[in-house]
């Protein structure tokens, strides 16, 4: 889902 | 990784350390609100608990690392090394009052009912309103030392970038959180009275103070 990737955002 | 979100980090990174070395040199934390302390270090705890499951890169762990040393060592800092100058009768904002809406809203809007993601919107949400305490208190005591006023500026500067950010990615890479995304706005909206003030008064080398 989209959610994941703004885990690489601090 | 691009060039706003880049700037966006070492924004925050110089908040941090700026609040930091404030608060070490002149020995004193007057006119900081620790209430806003302990709610940053509680959104650094909440959103890098992933630090522990996943490895996404050296500069990701290591300014994780940093954002949350730096935090702890601050709250430290004011309510123990340097607690006889925290200023505890104007740092009145009741956290209560965010920390238990925000708690109810991360466990009703969230893109995946897990408990890591779950904290992770608890935190989004909680960093968006994490710098009332702080903006509440200079508004009660009237006026903040012109070196906090660079900390608030810095602070707010990396969510906005952040926004920009958001943009690029979108247009660029088709990716969205709307999660992060309206937190971010509102944040951003918090600090536009004082980015106001910030502009007219303190780049002015006026000293910032409120009409009291």
């Amino acid at each position: 889902t989209d959610s994941q990737s703004s885990k690489d955002e601090l | 990784m691009n060039i706003f979100r880049l700037f966006g980090d070492l924004s925050h990174l110089a908040a941090i350390i700026i609040l930091l070395l404030k608060i070490w040199k002149s020995r004193s934390c007057a006119g900081i609100s620790g209430k806003s302390q302990i709610l940053f270090a509680i959104v650094f705890t909440t959103r890098y608990l992933d630090l522990l499951t996943s490895f996404i890169s050296l500069y990701n762990t290591s300014m994780k690392m940093i954002y949350i040393g730096c935090s702890y060592a601050t709250v430290y800092l004011i309510y123990a090394k340097f607690r006889a100058t925290y200023d505890g009768n104007h740092d009145s904002f009741r956290v209560e009052f965010l920390i238990v809406p925000v708690g109810g809203l991360a466990v009703l809007i969230n893109h995946d009912f897990s408990l890591l993601e779950i904290l992770w919107t608890f935190s989004i949400y909680l960093e968006s309103v994490a710098i009332l305490p702080q903006l509440f208190m200079i508004s009660k005591t009237g006026e903040a030392e012109t070196i906090t006023t660079h900390y608030l500026f810095c602070q707010g500067l990396y969510r906005a970038l952040y926004l920009i950010n958001w943009i690029w990615r979108f247009y660029f890479e088709g990716f969205f959180d709307m999660i992060a995304i309206v937190a971010g706005v509102v944040q951003t909206i918090l600090y536009c009275d004082f980015f106001y003030l910030y502009v007219t008064k303190v780049l002015k080398g006026k000293k910032l103070s409120l009409p009291a």
